[in-house]
């Protein structure tokens, strides 16, 4: 089948945004965020998977984290952050699942010198923390939670 | 905005080696 790729964004108007985009390029798509019908939704992926035509899913990360299978897609790109590296985690396993067949490419696009250099850092922490101590209750809450020690590193550097 | 051009190139050199 045709490259596919879904693009995820915290913001449904950065996905207005990357619509514009599309249009002016000619690149057909679906779109999937939380205001939509359960109805919508389901057309909205039913179509991704099985129109050739349709090349790109625009997902905001909270209405498209769980449970949906999108493995024709092998391309995922992420425009933003998240500080919780599980949640990302969890929106990329929409194409990297059983099922899939071919290799998928991942790329999350950063700006330098932002505060999204220290949300990557903060990312790190998070995953090392799980990956130590992984089955204890309380690291799992620790890994779930944003701290405050967490906020001040985000707004104020360490 | 600069991340919506970096998108589109990703998704255009794709649509091109496609």
């Amino acid at each position: 089948g045709p490259i596919k790729t879904i693009i995820f964004s915290q913001w449904t108007r950065m996905l207005d945004l990357f619509e514009y985009s599309l249009n002016q390029y000619c690149i057909q798509y679906r779109r999937l965020d939380g205001s939509m019908s359960l109805a919508a939704r389901d057309r909205a992926v039913r179509e991704f998977n099985t129109d050739p035509e349709v090349t790109v899913m625009l997902m905001s990360l909270k209405a498209g984290n769980l449970g949906l299978n999108m493995v024709a897609a092998c391309h995922v790109i992420l425009l933003d952050l998240w500080w919780n590296p599980t949640t990302e985690d969890q929106a990329i396993d929409r194409a990297h699942r059983i099922g899939q067949t071919r290799p998928v490419t991942v790329s999350r696009i950063t700006i330098k010198d932002t505060v999204e250099d220290r949300i990557l850092a903060l990312q790190e922490e998070k995953r090392k923390m799980v990956a130590s101590a992984f089955g204890e209750d309380r690291v799992g809450v620790s890994a779930t939670r944003l701290t405050a020690d967490d906020l001040r590193y985000l707004f104020l550097g360490s | 905005s600069s991340k919506i051009k970096a998108a589109l190139e990703i998704l255009l050199s794709h649509r091109e080696s496609n």
